[in-house]
């Protein structure tokens, strides 16, 4: 899987997966 | 809400009721970033409405290496706007309902 968890020294939990295509504007 | 170039979503469906959040949030343009940007996709947290300050995300964020500490500002901005469209939508929900 492509999906990560970052836990913050705060306690937080970011989960980051990639954005799907359709999702971005041109570059 | 003003286009920063960060885009912040629902992550999940608001049923209007829960205080804490799932919110996703990615870089749509990242020439509006002042910071080099190293593209890590999207990030998904969960955000408390009543008690928590988008800011203080963002600061999260930058410690945690997704952004430039130069980015904190349109980070939490656009946490901020995206917030404040939710908190919006629900007080016009429950006017409604009244």
């Amino acid at each position: 899987s492509t999906t990560t968890h970052v836990v913050t020294s705060a306690g937080r939990r970011f989960i980051v997966s990639p954005v799907p295509e359709s999702r971005l504007k041109e570059q | 809400a003003e286009d920063t170039g960060v885009r912040v979503e629902l992550a999940e469906e608001d049923d209007g009721k829960k205080t804490s959040i799932a919110l996703r949030l990615w870089v749509e343009d990242q020439k509006k970033l002042k910071g080099k940007y190293k593209d890590s996709g999207a990030i998904e947290f969960t955000f408390d409405l009543n008690k928590e300050v988008p800011e203080a995300v963002a600061q999260e964020m930058v410690d945690s290496g997704f952004f430039l500490e130069t980015d904190m500002k349109i980070v939490g901005k656009s946490i901020r706007d995206r917030v404040a469209l939710i908190k919006w939508r629900r007080e016009r929900t429950i006017s409604r309902g009244k």
